[in-house]
């Protein structure tokens, strides 16, 4: 059986190409290709569903483009709190976690509640320190922020526009 | 919202969704991202799902595990006609997910399976999509929104990538 196959999102709204310049479109592009090809390469060598998406997830993470990680959206208070999830298909094993703060990869965070404690689903600080204790990498609330994500919020704020015009028109 | 499903050559089913949530939450607000169901689903004998959009709407339709078992109850007419010749698994379950054409729903059912859950996301006040990966190799999207930021790839179809609804 060497059949394989992955399939990738980095969010959905109001996308069209009046509202996302050449370059803009070609940045998402590439960043989407890089995810699919990490993903791939793991799953053509053998390895695991899980390893794929971790990694492949990390990437979108890592990429500002996207709303997770670095470049998260602000909440009313100015801070970057991170939500994520994953879930194993074979053994319907799953790990989550909310409003998380400083684990540069809330993604491994999900996969340690699932593989390295008796829960489901941590939030807050204790998520946060759980991911401490799993010596999972942090990153400083600088990390996180981005000026394009303090400037929707701002935006948001001073014009009375809704979350959702702010994350389904602007992006 | 960012995320991933994928199949493996054993058979096995992962979905992952990150996210950083809606600009300018309160209250500590939380979507459908980290709740298992909701933006995250996996199972081995029907599909894997990962959301983004609208949280709220999708918790209260449980959009991943509700297109799960959809697909789930979809293929059980063939699941018992076929499950005498289906091998077991270690738990002595019937490996429906191994890859093969002889049990596999059709393309057209599992797409349309998810777009109506969307379709009725969409009626509820509900924007935004899934991704998904079945056993059978099945891989795609649905969506409510003009686009969404998506790839695709399998041993036997090349890498791509789309924006726009109409890609």
């Amino acid at each position: 059986q060497d059949n394989w196959s992955i399939v990738i999102h980095g969010g959905a709204g109001v996308l069209e190409r009046d509202k996302i310049s050449p370059e803009k479109d070609a940045e998402i592009r590439a960043a989407l290709n890089f995810a699919l090809k990490t993903g791939s390469d793991i799953l053509r060598a053998g390895g695991t569903s899980m390893d794929a998406i971790a990694a492949t997830i990390m990437t979108l993470e890592n990429n500002e483009n996207f709303n997770a990680g670095k470049g998260a959206v602000f909440t009313w208070d100015g801070k970057n709190e991170m939500d994520a999830s994953i879930m194993d298909g074979e053994t319907l094993a799953a790990g989550a976690v909310a409003g998380v703060t400083a684990t540069k990869n809330p993604i491994l965070l999900a996969r340690k509640v699932m593989t390295d404690s008796s829960h489901v689903f941590l939030s807050g600080d204790g998520a946060n320190k759980f991911s401490l204790e799993m010596g999972l990498e942090q990153a400083p609330p600088e990390y996180f922020a981005t000026d394009f994500r303090r400037q929707q919020l701002e935006k948001m704020k001073s014009q009375k526009i809704s979350s959702y015009d702010v994350d389904l028109k602007f992006g | 919202t960012v995320g991933a499903v994928a199949v493996d050559k054993n058979g096995n089913i992962a979905a992952g969704t990150s996210t950083g949530g809606m600009t300018g939450k309160k209250w500590g607000r939380i979507g459908d991202s980290p709740i298992i169901g909701a933006g995250t689903y996996a199972r081995n004998d029907s599909c894997g799902i990962s959301a983004t959009g609208s949280g709220e709407y999708f918790i209260r339709l449980g959009v991943a595990h509700e297109i799960c078992s959809r697909i789930r109850f979809a293929f059980s007419s063939t699941r018992d006609t076929a499950q005498a010749n289906v091998p077991k698994d270690k738990h002595g379950m019937p490996q429906y997910y191994i890859h093969s054409n002889e049990w596999a729903l059709d393309d057209d059912v599992v797409q349309a399976i998810a777009d109506n859950v969307i379709a009725e996301l969409g009626v509820l006040g509900g924007t935004g999509g899934i991704i998904y990966a079945t056993p059978w190799g099945q891989i795609g999207y649905s969506f409510n929104t003009p686009g969404m930021y998506r790839g695709k790839a399998s041993n036997n179809a090349p890498a791509t990538v789309s924006i726009y609804g109409d890609e």
